[in-house]
């Protein structure tokens, strides 16, 4: 473990605690992507399947447990709780046009053709496009809630925050996942352009709205 | 493939 991994495995969870928080708060899911949030709930589903078959260490297996409570949580407030609230008609990203490319690169670049394996890589290359519907709805309605905002910062830093911990563990444990650093540098990249609206608006205290 | 990394990151 070194700081970049916990402090983005920190800002993960803030990310994932502060959607949560405003949807039950406001009992209102408005501006919230309902489509990633299915696919963060797939990512999760797919990566922590090993959590019962091996045990790394009691901070792993509880953050693996909080992040899929959470993420079926969120789903189940969108789609079932305050689904009046949730706004289908600008979560129309077409969520397809991610999934069949997914699994057929997890099918052919993978470190080992078996099962877990193999969606293990689903779950990462996955992620690396999960916030695609939200960035897609936010483009559509062309503003987002300033809480939304912050929701997207910390989930746009903890991936940033792995790149550094990936360099760390090159550096100092000679550690090197070609597929997991790949798949972060996509994630991070489509951050770019909200993580730049983000600290000249939103940090100086205007509403994030588009176009920029 | 390579041999499995460990995945010990969430």
């Amino acid at each position: 473990m070194n700081i970049f991994r916990l402090t983005g495995d920190l800002s993960h969870l803030a990310a994932i605690i502060i959607l949560l928080l405003k949807i039950w708060k406001t009992r209102s899911c408005a501006g919230i992507s309902g489509k990633s949030q299915i696919l963060f709930a797939l990512v999760f589903t797919t990566r922590y399947l090993d959590l019962f078959s091996s045990f790394i260490s009691l901070y792993n297996t509880v953050m693996k447990v909080i992040y899929i409570m959470c993420a079926y949580a969120t789903v189940y407030l969108i789609y079932g709780k305050f689904k009046a609230t949730y706004d289908g008609n600008h979560d129309t990203f077409r969520v397809e046009f991610l999934l069949i490319p997914v699994v057929l690169l997890a099918v052919l670049i993978n470190h080992a053709f078996a099962p877990m394996e193999i969606l293990w890589t689903f779950s990462i290359y996955l992620e690396s496009v999960a916030i695609l519907p939200q960035l897609f709805m936010i483009s559509k309605t062309g503003e987002a809630e300033t809480i939304t905002t912050h929701y997207l910062f910390f989930l746009g830093l903890y991936r940033t925050l792995y790149l550094f911990n990936w360099i760390w563990r090159f550096y100092f444990e000679g550690f090197f996942d070609l597929i997991a650093v790949v798949a972060g540098l996509v994630q991070t990249i489509l951050y770019c352009d909200f993580f730049y609206l983000y600290i000249t608006k939103v940090l100086k205290g205007k509403k994030l709205s588009l176009p920029a | 493939g390579d041999d499995d990394v460990p995945k010990d990151e969430l």
